[in-house]
């Protein structure tokens, strides 16, 4: 293991991404908006930087962006969680009021489900929460492993005026949908078919289900239905630790979804993924106060434990962002950074540069290990031709990001990016990139990779390459958003149809050593990259004080 | 997988099996390097056999086997939650290295 010490280890924490003082985070859970106030409830270990004795952290803001820690919201104090107050879920009902529905491992360690509502509606930062006397409301039904019942959704209203939620489970090696009826959230109708099942996918985590509008980017309420929705299922694969999702028509009349592709279902391999990085239990909820669907996802480590437990803590939580259905495609989704993240922009530099194969350019900006980069990339047109108009050169079917071996590989139209967090020698560096092959049919097929293999000498840190084929429409730019927040590398190809986050954990390109590169790796394209780079500031995450009740909102 | 050609000693250029080298060499003689090369080939081939035996069983040596066998589970795992932590990717990488 490398030999990590305090001064490397401290520059690891973020500026700007939500992550508790100290200690273990896992699962976002039950966020919402309440009386002025957006709320993120968090699967939390006070005790040590390793997963265990789980409680539910709290934490409020006026701008999803500068957060202020509040006390536990639950602990584990009833026979129902006493090993765990786990994921959940809120739901608002028909007078605004809020529900909240989690897991609770129980004194056998068995999976039940359980009803909380806020202590004080009156009270904007929900500080106490009751539980409901009649826990657990929910048991694993039969033929459901007790060890596998966990993680129930928000609920949706049905065309019968009951609400309705699933739990992800697994019937031997099928992932599963699970649905239930309530009219009081105490008591519950099983239904006996499933939402959906997958073959071959493994225990479904937890699951998110949720509306999307076919015609406009806005977000909808998790009830809304009609023509116009697509409905997505997201569940967490808890054999291969990715959120997949897949995007489909939902039938209220008997409870079922499907999906409009088979061949990229939930959970399959080749299926749609929120992020092609670190990023899972991820959950969204309807920001009623601006109109959207925000998704918050848990960014586990890529260390070892014994650096956590030796840094003192572990884990961060993504940048909410925005996710709606791609209109012009209509077969994925995009995320984008909220928009209150600009507010923690400072100085902005523009930059418009012509890169020649094989070349590297340092961009001077000074400190680089808090940055928000926007940026478009052009190929020269004449070597665009090389490629697509010699019948001779032929397509690169086997091209990915994992397994064609990283920035490195030259090809004749990529590799071409940022390498983010490098050193001056590049001796360490996060390159982000996009990769241009020659698809079916002569057409341009587009990746976006991260490649962390370089991004540390350290070796007790995992290092893959990361990354995804990126739909790229008729006469778009090539274009990318990356947040660079120390150990943290959030990655937008086109728009944010193909996202990719990245853990990282130099050793020499930290503190002031940290630099920026522009770089174009490919064999035979000259590109022109437009870019502008901004510092970012720090969120100055915090515990609540009393001043803080004056904060003024975000709008 | 090694092919035999290279593990031929350079020395015999000529054909062994050619008229020519037959005539030359008195019997005695000629036996006892057909006993040298035949020792030499033999050697070799064993030396290929074994490459060839950790190749294909993935270098695992019974303590990896050992390693294998007690995998000890993690606590979200035994707890019934997904794996929280990477110690099982360095034990798989490792194996790899192994190989």
């Amino acid at each position: 293991a490398f030999a990590w010490n305090n001064t490397v280890l401290s520059w690891q924490r973020t500026a700007f991404h939500f992550q508790p003082e100290k200690n273990w985070m896992n699962d976002p859970n039950g966020p919402l908006f309440y009386k002025g106030w957006y709320h993120f409830f968090y699967q939390y270990n006070p005790n040590a930087a390793v997963w265990g004795d789980i409680v539910w952290g709290h934490a409020v803001s006026k701008d999803l962006i500068h957060w202020l820690y509040l006390p536990f919201a639950m602990v584990p104090d009833q026979w129902y969680d006493a090993n765990g107050v786990w994921t959940g879920s809120a739901t608002f009902l028909d007078d605004g009021s809020i529900v909240m529905l989690y897991t609770g491992s129980t004194d056998k360690f068995e999976q039940v489900q359980n009803l909380a509502y806020p202590e004080d509606p009156k009270d904007p930062l929900l500080l106490k929460w009751t539980k409901y006397s009649g826990n657990p409301v929910l048991v694993a039904p039969p033929g459901i492993g007790v060890k596998d019942f966990r993680d129930p959704t928000t609920a949706w209203k049905t065309s019968d005026g009951k609400w309705r939620i699933t739990i992800g489970s697994k019937i031997n090696r099928t992932g599963v949908s699970i649905i239930y009826d309530t009219t009081d959230f105490k008591t519950y109708e099983k239904h006996d078919t499933l939402l959906h099942q997958v073959p071959n996918t493994g225990m479904w985590e937890c699951i998110d289900f949720y509306p999307v509008s076919k015609t406009k980017d806005k977000g909808l309420d998790t009830s809304v239905n009609g023509p116009d929705v697509k409905h997505i299922i997201k569940a967490s694969m808890d054999d291969t630790r990715i959120d997949h999702y897949a995007i489909g028509t939902y039938h209220d009349s008997n409870a079922t979804w499907v999906p409009d592709n088979p061949s990229i279902d939930v959970g399959i391999s080749t299926g749609l993924r929120y992020d092609y990085g670190k990023f899972y239990a991820s959950k969204t909820f309807y920001d009623q106060h601006k109109g959207r669907r925000i998704l918050w996802g848990w960014i586990g480590e890529s260390d070892s434990e014994a650096a956590d437990v030796q840094k003192g803590w572990s884990s961060v939580q993504g940048i909410p962002r925005t996710v709606a259905l791609d209109t012009k495609t209509g077969k994925n989704l995009v995320q984008w950074p909220v928009k209150e993240i600009e507010s923690l922009r400072l100085r902005r530099k523009k930059f418009h540069m012509k890169v020649e194969p094989g070349t590297v350019v340092p961009v001077d900006l000074g400190p680089a290990a808090q940055l928000d980069i926007e940026a478009e990339f052009k190929i020269k047109k004449d070597d665009l031709e090389v490629v697509f108009g010699d019948d001779s050169v032929e397509d690169d079917k086997e091209f990915s990001c994992e397994t064609s071996g990283g920035a490195t590989v030259r090809g004749a139209l990529g590799p071409f990016g940022f390498s983010v967090l490098a050193d001056q020698s590049l001796s360490e560096q996060t390159p982000v990139y996009f990769y241009v092959t020659k698809g079916k049919d002569s057409k341009l097929k587009t990746f976006f990779c991260t490649d962390t293999s370089r991004s540390t000498i350290a070796n007790d840190v995992v290092k893959p390459v990361y990354g995804s084929f990126v739909p790229v429409l008729k006469g778009e730019k090539l274009t990318m958003r990356i947040l660079v927040d120390h150990s943290i590398v959030e990655g937008f190809g086109q728009g944010g149809r193909t996202c990719i986050t990245s853990r990282v954990y130099p050793t020499k390109a930290i503190y002031g050593a940290t630099k920026l590169f522009l770089f174009n790796n490919a064999i035979d394209a000259t590109i022109t990259a437009s870019f502008k780079v901004w510092q970012m500031n720090s969120a100055f995450i915090r515990p609540f004080s009393a001043d803080d009740l004056g904060v003024p909102s975000s709008t | 997988m090694a092919s035999s050609e290279s593990l031929l000693p350079v020395s015999s250029q000529q054909d062994p099996l050619s008229d020519s080298r037959c005539d030359s060499i008195p019997e005695s003689r000629k036996r006892r390097p057909i006993k040298v090369h035949l020792a030499v080939y033999s050697g070799f081939l064993l030396i290929a056999l074994y490459v060839t035996l950790i190749i294909t069983h993935g270098g695992s040596s019974p303590k990896n086997d050992v390693n294998d066998d007690t995998t000890v589970e993690s606590r979200a795992r035994l707890a019934g939650v997904s794996e929280k932590n990477n110690e099982h990717i360095w034990k798989l990488s490792n194996d790899l290295k192994g190989e």
